[in-house]
């Protein structure tokens, strides 16, 4: 019994430890969504100059970076989203022990 | 008497307008050096492109453009400064009318 209380224990911290791991992934594209946002809405600003860098901008290219910039943060959406199942998944599993 | 009193009521309204004009100019001042402390800060953060547009960003460029806002948001820190006087002014002036 001892040892088998032993496994579930150790069982038990693998899985906060890969809980944690995931989480902290969820942050960091969480973060970069922030970061994208913001030169999305500084670009969506702008008219024919960058507000960041004042470099010539045509409206085709500025157009197409924030198509591009939009895009980036659906997919990290995405991906926090099924990082996000992941976690209820393992605390699932963790009330399962 | 009548009249002076309509007179100082008068002074004193033409004061509290200027004064809101000058608030409001403030305000467009501080918003403005705003938006130029963000473009640095992303300009800061830049290595070899812009964070904004992307396009290349050369560090002497990188670095002149840093300086260029730094002196924009002091001078406009100046301005603001001297503004803020000016309401301090008008506002002995009113005490006095
Ligand atoms: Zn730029």
């Amino acid at each position: 019994l001892d040892r088998k209380i032993k496994d579930i224990k150790e069982e038990k911290r693998k899985k906060e430890e890969e809980k944690e791991s995931i989480l902290s992934e969820i942050n960091e594209y969480k973060g970069q969504n922030t970061e994208i946002l913001r030169a999305k809405q500084e670009l969506e600003k702008a008219a024919d100059k960058c507000p960041t860098c004042g470099q010539t901008l045509s409206v085709t290219h500025k157009n197409k970076l924030i198509r591009d910039y939009s895009r980036k943060i659906r997919e990290n959406q995405n991906i926090i989203s099924e990082k996000e199942v992941k976690i209820e998944e393992i605390n699932e599993e963790i009330k399962r022990l």
